[in-house]
């Protein structure tokens, strides 16, 4: 996974604060069919991490890819991902480019 | 007239 987007970066966000205090837009059958960052709330998980960029494209979340899932689905991968006990990280594979 | 303009623009969510 990720080995066919030459321009993705795989980020560790560690969850060291109680949201992951990001927004993101789009999923399949939108204009933009993989989420994109849109803000990045300081002083959340993501934004204490300092890795993540709002503009940045989803592309998997703990090794899962989010192409072809629709918003709300996508969304609550996410959320169940920061909300898992097991890891006291989530994974975000990320591009830049859209 | 692309077939990607047809589509609509997404909700936003706050995770």
């Amino acid at each position: 996974p990720g080995l066919l987007e030459p321009t993705s970066t795989l980020v560790r966000v560690m969850k060291s604060a109680s949201t992951l205090g990001i927004a993101i837009e789009g999923g399949a059958n939108t204009r933009q069919p993989l989420p994109r960052i849109v803000t990045i709330q300081r002083g959340g998980s993501a934004h204490n991490c300092g890795q993540l960029k709002v503009g940045q494209v989803i592309l998997e979340v703990n090794g899962l890819s989010l192409r072809g899932h629709e918003h709300r689905d996508a969304a609550r991968i996410i959320a169940e991902a920061f909300k898992n006990k097991e890891k006291d990280y989530v994974d975000f594979l990320v591009t830049d480019f859209n | 007239r692309e077939k990607r303009l047809t589509l609509p623009p997404s909700e936003i969510t706050l995770l």
